[in-house]
Formats: structure tokens, C-alpha cells, sequence
């Protein structure tokens, strides 16, 4: 890795950035998402914080523009240079620019706004180019999935703002799991206001009716609040919040913010203390309630009252016939109940309490 | 012999890459200054890409040159 000559950086770790203008490209939410995601890969693994500003100056003024846009450093039209940034400093220092010529994209299909966000923003904290080619701070475009910092990146940031106390070593580029896997298991699925969100070790999926593939993303990333593993999750449409279960506690979302109050512990709900770890859940929008999945029983939570129904626990063999006893995830479509077990998929309709088909678990992810 | 057309536009396009991200000057030099100053800058490029350092304008040199990169100058300020 390298700094900018005499190791310039920001003084204080509470950095502020402000986004000026939006690409059409992206939906304003899609641009912010990638921007904050950006960010967030450098906070992993630092003790830095940002906060987003509407008005004024920030310390990272980030906009779009083409040609010459104002700092003398003009691009250059499509491909070629695809973004620039300042390093740390007052005025431009800390500056970002993407070319607005590129086509900025949310997968592969164009230049990834999340990748170039992330490497522009190490300019702005600090890193100049790596020599190393495996390193986000490679200065050639790469797509790539997963946690983007590689060790270099890593010690190249620590070398400026040290390490991030507050959160474990973060492990550079884990392996993301491959979604055509024979083998492969859920850890959990919900839907995300349209969308199906699939929890898998570190990662996630995002499956939108309108994408050809599927897009994975570092849970990390996304909620650096969160731990890293997801043991269940669903959503609540009518309340528009999604409740995420690991171990003890659960976290509800709106939208991608956490509510307030949240994470709680499982017992809330209605769970005896006996219970340390949800498997599944799923809303039933038909009736309103939401089952809970714990080891070979399940547990009916009616979200009207906000409370656990009687006469649960109650067996999942016996109550889910031609079922395994056990679930790794589940969800509710029109009906159907998708249960998620290891490598397969148990098709059930909720109405005649019959499997309809088995197929493996990824074919959701178009394998 | 004239320079070929592929040849020609190729080393424009490297010399204006040079210039934007190795700080090869521009404006008027004399042909030898230049020359030199451009190999001494295409060999730092070579260098740092880990491509092999000839100092000429080959296959593997021009074609990273054509990737899509980061537009911050790899050396110095």
C-alpha cells in the first residue's frame, strides 16, 4: 500500500461527507446506499465514524460531473477515468468526483458504484494507489463481491487511524459462499419491502423481481450494526419492519435504519428463557400471525395482541406433514409456505397441509 | 518511415496518459528531452503495474493503459 506523500489524514476520526448532486443512472436511494456501504468498508476496520450532512460543508464533498467539472482535473468521457479524490485536507481535500459519462450500476453489468465509492473513498481518508493488484486501492476498475478491503488495504488504513476498537478483527475478503453450491443451506430469508433478502454466513443475497441475478452483499456492509450471522428473519408489511433473530436478540428494521429500541431479547416476544436461538420465522399474512422455528417445535406469535398464542410449542413433524423435523428458513408466498432445510426446498400449501415439491435449496437463487 | 496510424494513436494516447497520471510534462521540449522523459515515465508506470520495464510502448503496456482506472496521479502529488 501506499499514503499520499508527507501521510496525509484527517485529524479527528468523527469525518463528515455530504453527497451534492445524484447520478440518473441510480435510483437517489440506490446512490446513497452504495455511498454509506463505501464508507462503511473503511469504519470495519477503523476508528473512523461518518455522519452524513444535507447543507454546508462537509469534510468529503462527493458529486458527479463530466469533463471539466470545476477542479481543473477534467475526465475524460466514457471508460478511461472513471472517478478521482482528494486526499485529506481542507477545501477539496477529501473531495470526491465521479465521472457522470460512466454508467454507474448497482451489479456487474456496468461500473459498480459501490467498488469505485470504496476505493475513492480511501483516497479521501488517506491511501494512495497499491501496487498490489489484489487491493481495492489497485487503481484499475475490478468487480468483485464480498468485503472488498484485501490485508493490504487493511494495514495501509490502520497505518493512518489504527484499528476499530469497538468490533473484532475484520477478516479481509471472506469467502463469500457460491450460490450454485450443490450443498448449499439458508441461514435465514425474508422479504425487504418487495424484495427477498437471503441470509447466508457473512453475506446476503438480494433477489428484486426485476434483476436477472442475484446481488450479494457483506451483511456487515449493509448493517455494520448487526452481527454477522443472521438466524432468522421476516417481515411484518402492514408495520413495514423487518425482525432479524441471532442468538438471544433481535433487531427490527424499517427500511435499512434500525428502529429505536431495538436489539431486544427473543423472551420479549413470549419465548420461555429455555429457548437461545431462533431457526426460522415467517409472517402468515392471511392470519397474522408470525411462527417461530426452534429446534424440532414451532411457536405462533399473533402481532395484533403482541402476544404468544396457547398451545405452543407445538411439532413440527406433526404439524407440517412430510416435513423434515427441523428448518433452517422459511417463507410465505400466496399460500405457500417455502421451508428451507439443508439442501433442499419443501414447497407446502399452508391450505391442504401437504408438500407440493422438493427442489434444492438454491434453485431461488436461479441455479 | 512514417509512423503507423495504430502505432501513431497509441503513443498519443500513452503520452496523454502519462501526462494525466505520471506527470510527464506537456508543452514545448526538445524532441530528445521528451523522449527520454517519456521513457523515464513509462518505466515508472511499468514498474509500478509490475509489467516487464522496457521503456517502450508494448502489447501488455498499452492495453492496461485502456483499462477503466482511478484517475488520481499513482505518484506524487
Amino acid at each position: 500500500y501506499n499514503h499520499f506523500p508527507r501521510h496525509l489524514k484527517w485529524q479527528n476520526n468523527n469525518i463528515t461527507f455530504r453527497i451534492l448532486n445524484y447520478t440518473p443512472d441510480l435510483k437517489k436511494a440506490d446512490v446513497d446506499r452504495a455511498i454509506r456501504n463505501a464508507l462503511n468498508v473503511w469504519a470495519d476496520v477503523t476508528p473512523l465514524t461518518f455522519k452524513k450532512l444535507h447543507e454546508g460543508i462537509a469534510d468529503i464533498m462527493i458529486s458527479f460531473g463530466s469533463r471539466e467539472h470545476g477542479d481543473y482535473n477534467p475526465f475524460d468521457g466514457p471508460n478511461g477515468l472513471l472517478a478521482h479524490a482528494y486526499p485529506p485536507g481542507a477545501g477539496i481535500g477529501g473531495d470526491t468526483h465521479f465521472d457522470e459519462d460512466e454508467q454507474w450500476t448497482k451489479d456487474s453489468s456496468a461500473y459498480n458504484l459501490f467498488i469505485v465509492a470504496a476505493h475513492e473513498l480511501g483516497h479521501a481518508l488517506g491511501m494512495s494507489h497499491s501496487s498490489d493488484a489484489g487491493a481495492l486501492m489497485y487503481p484499475v476498475y475490478s468487480y468483485t463481491t464480498g468485503f472488498p478491503l484485501s490485508e493490504d488495504d487493511i494495514e495501509g488504513i490502520q497505518a493512518l487511524y489504527g484499528a476499530n476498537p469497538n468490533s473484532k478483527k475484520v477478516k479481509p475478503r471472506p469467502v463469500a459462499p457460491s450460490k450454485c453450491d450443490p450443498d448449499l443451506s439458508f441461514d435465514a430469508v425474508t422479504e425487504l419491502r418487495g424484495e427477498t433478502i437471503v441470509f447466508k454466513d457473512s453475506f446476503y443475497w438480494r433477489l428484486h423481481p426485476q434483476m436477472p441475478e442475484p446481488e450479494q452483499t457483506l451483511i456487515k456492509s449493509t448493517w455494520p450494526f448487526f452481527p454477522k450471522k443472521v438466524d432468522a428473519a421476516y417481515e411484518n408489511p402492514e408495520k413495514d419492519r423487518v425482525y432479524m433473530f441471532s442468538g438471544i436478540k433481535m433487531w427490527a428494521l424499517n427500511g435499512y435504519d434500525l428502529v429505536d429500541g431495538y436489539p431486544k431479547y427473543i423472551h420479549k416476544l413470549g419465548l420461555p428463557k429455555s429457548v437461545r436461538k431462533v431457526d426460522a420465522a415467517v409472517y402468515i399474512k392471511d392470519t397474522g400471525k408470525t411462527l417461530l422455528f426452534t429446534d424440532e417445535e414451532y411457536w405462533s406469535y399473533d402481532e395484533s395482541t403482541g402476544t404468544m398464542d396457547r398451545g405452543y410449542p407445538r411439532s413440527i413433524e406433526e404439524d407440517f406433514p412430510g416435513m423434515d423435523d427441523e428448518v433452517d428458513a422459511v417463507a410465505y408466498h400466496y399460500g405457500q409456505l417455502y421451508f428451507f432445510h439443508e439442501h433442499i426446498q419443501y414447497e407446502y400449501s399452508y391450505a391442504s397441509r401437504k408438500v407440493l415439491r422438493i427442489q434444492r435449496t438454491n434453485s431461488i437463487l436461479n441455479c | 518511415l512514417p509512423l503507423q496510424s495504430t502505432e501513431k494513436d497509441n503513443r498519443l494516447f500513452a503520452e496523454k496518459y502519462l501526462h494525466r497520471l505520471y506527470g510527464l510534462p506537456a508543452g514545448l521540449q526538445g524532441r530528445l528531452q521528451k523522449s527520454d522523459t517519456f521513457q523515464t515515465k513509462l518505466k515508472e508506470m511499468q514498474k509500478f503495474f509490475k509489467l516487464k520495464v522496457t521503456g517502450t510502448l508494448d502489447d501488455s503496456t498499452v492495453e492496461l493503459m485502456k483499462q477503466a482506472r482511478c484517475g488520481v496521479p499513482d505518484i506524487g502529488e
